[in-house]
């Protein structure tokens, strides 16, 4: 929140759109505005209602550079938008930097997204930490409803929820990394760095970095799905290949490879597999074995074709590390099975667990 | 290659960056004071983005600092 805990007095607030961008049509910023207050409406019991004229609670605008608060933007990029906690005269006001192009898609700046962000603070909303918050100041484009958790908390703790109990579903709070129970969706190497996939993140473990770096997935690649399944580098072909359910895309560093999503069985694998749980390449031998349910299949990377003889029990091929595995990778000998909060290191010449860690000791918590 | 702090202009992208949205000071440069509060609010926004807290002008600090976003401060009384 704001300090003092801004807020309006009453539940009925009104907003007029002083003026539009010709970067879409009028009908679809009244539509992106309008939604945008649709989804703090959702959660608290505040109404919102549409002057066209005079002087209303929240006036949104659009404008460049200087545009009338000694508050300038900065053309394009960099700042995008601001608006005022709620109060009289400029309180609450909203306004955007007409010099961004606002698209209703993915592509340049979601004017919905930005709008539901900057009519937050209208509301007496501050900026949150949490990177997967609608209120977290960095732009991220993301689908469905926006607000997270903290985003609810936050605004309910100024204005109570809403009475009629509209259901909403928010979406979680990023994981922390240093969450006793915290398990992996995925692993992969990507030239050098590491990848970890979490819920709608993934963490960026860079050697010269210090902190891991939490990132949403939808910021990055807009394109992949909110969750990943499995994922694996083949340096070889310097392409990292992403799983979930059943399609797969192939990254070359962080760009997305054409011709993707393809779907797994293309790979060889039996149709009645719907999900790979995950994915290892192991360098030495060329071959890339793949996790599902209890059993693993090898996939031969240089004649593109599946090994014959699989699918073969993971519990009896690798002994002492359970029956099932969300992540896998391979470092120096070295098979790294994540599942659950557990982390076995399995030797992979002398076949067998060498150690059992947390799985978050990869973030050395 | 140079270190990212040693790029004059990468300084100045940072000072107008916590100018804004910190509220570091503007014209202190060259004292030793105002190093410090430019390393403070290097510190102070690192901390709010979960960054490694050094005080200095990192690459995933000018990172974050290049990235689109919202113009309401990060901290502060908002004017």
């Amino acid at each position: 929140h704001f300090p003092r805990k801004l807020k309006w007095q009453n539940t009925n607030i009104t907003f007029r759109i002083v003026n539009y961008t010709p970067d879409l049509k009028k009908s679809d910023v009244d539509r992106a505005i309008r939604n945008a207050l649709n989804v703090w409406a959702d959660v608290t019991p505040l109404t919102f209602k549409k002057l066209n004229e005079g002087i209303a609670d929240i006036m949104i605008s659009f404008g460049s550079k200087e545009h009338g608060d000694y508050n300038p933007f900065d053309g394009p990029n960099g700042l995008l938008a601001h608006a005022y906690p709620p109060g009289p005269g400029i309180g609450g006001d909203t306004h955007f930097d007409e010099d961004e192009h606002w698209t209703k898609d993915s592509s340049t700046y979601n004017l919905f997204i930005v709008a539901a962000h900057e009519l937050g603070h209208a509301l007496g909303m501050s900026h949150s930490s949490d990177p997967g918050a609608l209120m977290y100041p960095v732009y991220s484009y993301g689908e469905g409803f926006p607000l997270a958790e903290d985003d609810i908390e936050g605004i309910q703790e100024l204005y109570g929820p809403n009475p009629n109990h509209r259901k909403v579903k928010p979406k979680p709070d990023a994981p922390q990394k240093c969450d006793p129970m915290l398990s992996f969706d995925a692993v992969t190497e990507l030239r050098g760095e590491t990848i970890i996939f979490k819920d709608r993140f993934y963490w960026r473990i860079h050697p010269q970095f210090v902190e891991p770096e939490q990132t949403l997935i939808k910021n990055t690649w807009p394109s992949l799905p909110n969750k990943v399944d499995a994922a694996y580098e083949n340096p070889e072909k310097d392409q990292v290949f992403i799983f979930s359910g059943i399609r797969m895309w192939a990254l070359n560093g962080y760009t997305l490879v054409d011709g993707y999503p393809k779907y797994i069985h293309k790979l060889g694998l039996p149709k009645s597999v719907r999900k790979i749980d995950a994915a290892v390449h192991i360098r030495e031998t060329g071959k890339t074995l793949l996790f599902t349910d209890e059993e693993y299949w090898s996939y031969d990377e240089a004649s593109g074709s599946m090994d014959t003889g699989y699918p073969r029990s993971i519990e009896t091929d690798f002994p002492g590390m359970g029956d099932e595995v969300d992540a896998a990778a391979f470092h120096y000998g070295y098979l790294y099975f994540f599942h659950e909060h557990v982390q076995y290191e399995y030797s992979y010449n002398s076949r067998k667990v060498i150690r059992v860690l947390r799985a978050n000791s990869i973030f050395n918590c | 290659g140079p270190l990212p702090h040693d790029n004059p202009d990468n300084v100045r992208l940072a000072e107008r960056y916590l100018h804004r949205f910190y509220g570091l000071p503007a014209g202190l440069r060259g004292r030793k004071a105002s190093l410090d509060a430019f390393q403070d609010k290097i510190k102070e926004m690192q901390e709010f983005f979960k960054l490694e807290v050094t005080g200095n002008l990192d690459e995933n600090t000018l990172d974050v600092m290049q990235q689109p976003r919202c113009g309401v401060p990060d901290v502060g009384e908002y004017n």
